[in-house]
C-alpha cells in the first residue's frame, strides 16, 4: 500500500481529552492533597507514551489509585459530573494482582479512550483502579444513576470488553449511597 | 462523526516507533 505524503505524520484525535490522575494514600496529609493531576492527553499515540511511561497498576504499593477521567471532571464524587452518579464496580481476589490486574484495567482505559459505549459515551466520566491489599477494584463511573439505559448498557459493555465470564455479576452503585453508607456494604442499584 | 477506536486498533499503536 502507497502512503500519500503526509500519512503517517499526524496523531490520532481521541473523541475526548483525558487526565491520568495518581492517589497516593498517606494518611498525614488530607484527601485531596494526596490526589495528583498526571498529564492529559488527546490521541491515541500520547495515550500509548503516558502508558509505556507510567508504573503498571500492579506494581502499585498498597492505599495507590489510578483514575482516567475526562478533562474538566475531577475523579471525587463532590464533582457536579458525579454527584448524582455510580460506579460499576468490578472487585478482585488478592491472586488477581499478579493474573489479571493490569490486563483489566488496560482494557478499561481501551474501552474509555476508544469510546466503546456507543452514544451513551457521554454519561461515562472516568475509570478507577484501587490497589488495596484486601482486593483491588477497577470501576467505571458514570454521571447519572437513574439513567437506567445508559447505566446498564454501560455496564453490559465494561463486563463484555474486560472478558468476565456470564456467571459473574458485577453490581452500580450510586456514590450517594456509597457516601452515605454506615459500613462497608453499599447495596447494588443494577447488576449485569 | 464521532472519533472511536476498537482495541485492536489501539493495540496496533503500542508498541509503533514514535513518528519523526
Amino acid at each position: 500500500r502507497k502512503l500519500s505524503l503526509g500519512e503517517g505524520l499526524e496523531k490520532h484525535p481521541l473523541e475526548n481529552r483525558w487526565a491520568l490522575w495518581f492517589f497516593k494514600n498517606d494518611r498525614n496529609r488530607a484527601w485531596r492533597d494526596n490526589l495528583h493531576l498526571v498529564t492529559k492527553f488527546d490521541t491515541v499515540e500520547d495515550f500509548w507514551a503516558l502508558y509505556s511511561h507510567t508504573q503498571p497498576v500492579s506494581k502499585l504499593s498498597s492505599g495507590c489509585d489510578y483514575a482516567l477521567f475526562k478533562d474538566g471532571i475531577e475523579p471525587m464524587w463532590e464533582d457536579s459530573r458525579n454527584k448524582h452518579g455510580g460506579r460499576w464496580l468490578v472487585s478482585l481476589a488478592k491472586q488477581q494482582r499478579q493474573s489479571d490486574l493490569d490486563r483489566l484495567w488496560l482494557e478499561t482505559l481501551l474501552s474509555l479512550i476508544g469510546e466503546a459505549f456507543e452514544e451513551y459515551g457521554e454519561e461515562v466520566c472516568g475509570a478507577v483502579v484501587n490497589v488495596r491489599s484486601k482486593g483491588d477494584k477497577i470501576a467505571i463511573w458514570t454521571s447519572e444513576a437513574e439513567n437506567q439505559p445508559a447505566v446498564t448498557f454501560i455496564g453490559r459493555v465494561f463486563k463484555e470488553r474486560l472478558g468476565l465470564s456470564p456467571k459473574v455479576v458485577i453490581g452500580y452503585q450510586a456514590h450517594a449511597d456509597t457516601a452515605t453508607k454506615s459500613n462497608s456494604f453499599t447495596k447494588n442499584k443494577f447488576v449485569v | 462523526g464521532k472519533k472511536q477506536y476498537d482495541r485492536e486498533f489501539l493495540l496496533d499503536f503500542q508498541f509503533m516507533p514514535a513518528c519523526i
